[in-house]
């Protein structure tokens, strides 16, 4: 074999919870991971 | 959510989305497992329902809450969303699940610490009132999978949540499983009697040991007991924490004659997917010779009375400690499991075969089991950076592979356990097809709980994209590890190639790796598994009915539109075109109480609609009454004024 191939850390070393994952992705969603459709908008 | 019109259906619509990451199907698949185990809830594919949920790859993770009626519904799992329990969370909103501290008496529970809110993020700390969210009941649940973390949404490093109760401060936000308190209030919603593949566990704390009984034909009985001459001293379940309990079940083939079988049978039970997993824990303290063997007894009209069918003997030689055990079965009509244990050998001595924690569900069996013994102490004695690996497995897809386990974490990953899979090949190894073509390795680290159903283990999977490229190389990852791994000397003596490890530094923090039953009599056990996931990266196939022809209720076939007819006309919300009578028009799609309308179904109608116009109607027409009666009232207040002036003139001169 020849020079090593580096492992693969999928969550690239970060613990990341669901509300920093979209918070990164700049959802904005509403508590987090919440979407609501028109009649809850209006009623929100 | 409070409202029948946003409960699913109890089997739920699905449709993976072509975007979706191929190990991310794979665990929303096990994640619908976890459902089917635990819950009434069950997932099949899409085949034309009125409404379905659409998962796809969006730039997050996110659900709406409920079922919304729109026909398709869409959930996201993005990228870094395919943790088990991230999926399983965004599912239970689209059940109809808000987060747990919104619950309307949250504040009895927690301290939100509003100075430490990002700002513009307060709305996310709203709580619903009691009449638009239930708590169904249950008390309120730090464990939940629905709660936020003790630092969501902080704006800077103080927690923005602080429990009452500081004992769970560090509790809440877990993302591993349901806790028991998701589950119960889920059965509430959903009204659940049990979970679709799960079918018997026990732990012989109760003396009618869950309906087992002794088999006929057998010379020995297994007995209940909490203690063995020749061990064990204690039962698995509670590792005999408890005076008064702590039982299991044992066969003194120390005192048997050679030659003596003793049989332990199941109640009866019945299959409905025809493959099974049998788990159990088997502490072996009986003669070296001295067997226990794994049948099932059948029942059909021409067997009546069940007819034996042996499945494998369990092997393994006398140690003095509990294992615990896994055999597949393929029953798919009315049966039992029998443990047959038989003295093979002679003489009279102290010890037996004892069995406890038995387990079985309609699921797949894991693979391999690694365990670590003595972990605690491996954990807190490991320096960080170090790892050990289990042995290296050969999956049944040909395949063999490794975990390794950083106790201590990786490099800048301290207080956590670290874990990654690696391929590996011997020097002569033939058959594979390199690079890996999609398997899906499953790390778990068990909660050894006796009940199958109330375990929080946590597991991480990988699956080997052929097309994946190693960082800063063109070669590829998941390549023949003779070509892109290191050679390894295995403790006896043999060498191999481990090719580079795909996982997580973060794949368990030590404060959750020491709770719940994940380390048990001091032994930790990862249970792991390769399964093939080639067939996720075939699109899932469309409902036929949005392809056959439809006809409609006025006899005209309809059928769909040659191609070019179709193109001058665009059907908007889902609507499909169609040629009627030689021409496209669109047919919209229509829900319970709602419906789109229009050339191009571009209007949405809906019931609440036909009430709004009544309602407008019948107030216009009483708007007009009041407004009609209004000038009457005037007119005629006028005349009778004008009449009364003309009475009242002072006759002054009238006669003159």
């Amino acid at each position: 074999p020849t020079t090593n191939v580096l492992d693969y850390d999928v969550d690239s070393g970060r613990d990341l919870d669901i509300f920093d994952i979209n918070e990164e992705a700049g959802l904005n969603l509403v508590e987090g991971d919440i979407v609501l459709d028109e009649r809850q908008t209006r009623n929100s | 959510i409070i409202g029948d019109e946003y409960r699913w259906p109890k089997t739920i619509p699905y449709y993976m989305e072509d975007d979706l990451e191929i190990n991310a199907k794979g665990v929303i698949l096990k994640a619908f497992e976890q459902y089917r185990l635990k819950t009434c809830i069950d997932f099949k594919p899409w085949s034309g329902e009125a409404n379905y949920i659409s998962i796809f790859k969006g730039g997050g993770c996110f659900s709406s809450v409920g079922n919304r009626r729109v026909g398709k519904q869409s959930l996201s799992i993005g990228s870094n969303c395919d943790r088990i329990a991230t999926i399983e969370h965004e599912f239970l909103h689209a059940l109809g699940f808000w987060h747990e501290q919104s619950r309307a008496d949250r504040d009895d529970y927690v301290n939100i610490m509003w100075d430490r809110i990002s700002e513009g993020k307060e709305h996310n700390f709203n709580t619903y009132n009691d009449n638009t969210s239930s708590s169904l009941g249950v008390p309120y649940d730090y464990g939940s999978m629905m709660h936020y973390s003790k630092n969501a949404f902080r704006n800077g490093t103080e927690p923005t949540i602080v429990t009452k109760i500081p004992a769970f401060s560090d509790v809440i936000g877990q993302r591993m499983e349901f806790s028991d308190s998701d589950l119960l209030k889920l059965h509430r919603l959903y009204n659940c009697t049990q979970g679709s593949t799960f079918l018997d566990s026990c732990d012989f704390e109760r003396e009618n040991i869950c309906g087992m009984i002794q088999g006929q034909g057998d010379k020995a009985d297994w007995v209940r007991v909490a203690k063995a001459d020749g061990g064990p001293n204690t039962d698995y379940s509670n590792m005999g924490k408890c005076t008064g309990s702590g039982y299991f079940m044992h066969f003194s083939t120390g005192t048997a004659n050679t030659g003596d079988t003793a049989l332990l049978e199941s109640r009866l039970l019945y299959p409905k997917r025809g493959y099974q997993c049998l788990q159990f824990f088997y502490y072996n303290s009986a003669g070296p010779s001295d067997s226990l063997k794994i049948h099932v007894r059948e029942y059909d009209n021409a067997n009546p009375n069940g007819k034996l069918r042996f499945i494998k003997t369990i092997d393994g030689s006398p140690q003095d400690l509990w294992q615990l055990h896994h055999v597949s079965l393929d029953v798919k009509k009315k049966f039992r499991v029998v443990f047959q244990g038989t003295k093979e050998g002679s003489g009279t001595f102290a010890g037996g075969q004892s069995l406890d924690d038995i387990n079985l569900s309609e699921t797949t069996c894991p693979e391999f089991i690694w365990r670590v013994k003595n972990f605690s102490h491996v954990m807190e004695n490991t320096p960080t950076n170090t790892s050990i690996f289990s042995p290296p497995f050969t999956s049944k897809e040909g395949y063999t592979f490794q975990m390794e386990l950083y106790p201590s974490g990786k490099a800048g990953s301290p207080g956590e356990l670290s874990a990654y899979a690696h391929l590996v090949a011997r020097e002569g190894d033939t058959g594979q097809i390199w690079p890996c073509p999609w398997k899906q390795i499953t790390m778990m680290l068990m909660d050894q709980h006796p009940h199958i159903q109330k375990r929080m283990s946590n597991q991480r999977s990988v699956t080997t994209d052929p097309n994946m490229k190693a960082t800063d190389s063109d070669r590829f990852f998941w390549d023949d590890p003779r070509k892109v791994g290191v050679e390894v000397t295995h403790t006896d003596g043999s060498k191999y190639f481990r090719g580079p490890g795909s996982g997580t530094a973060v794949y368990l923090t030590h404060l959750r790796a020491k709770s719940r039953d994940f380390i048990k009599g001091g032994d930790a056990i990862f249970l792991l598994t390769m399964e093939d996931v080639s067939h996720l990266t075939v699109t899932q196939p469309l409902p036929s009915t949005t392809q056959q022809p439809v006809t409609t209720a006025v006899t005209t076939t309809v059928t769909t539109a040659p191609i070019n007819l179709c193109l001058s006309v665009q059907c908007l919300n889902n609507g499909v075109c169609m040629v009627d009578e030689g021409k496209a028009a669109c047919r919209c799609v229509v829900g319970d109480d709602w419906w789109y309308y229009g050339d191009s179904c571009q209007y949405k109608g809906s019931i609440m609609d036909k009430t709004t116009l009544a309602l407008a109607s019948s107030l216009s027409v009483l708007g007009v009454m009041l407004l009609v009666t209004a000038v009457s009232v005037i007119c005629l207040k006028k005349k009778y004024k004008k009449h009364a002036n003309n009475s009242s003139v002072v006759m002054e001169n009238i006669s003159a």
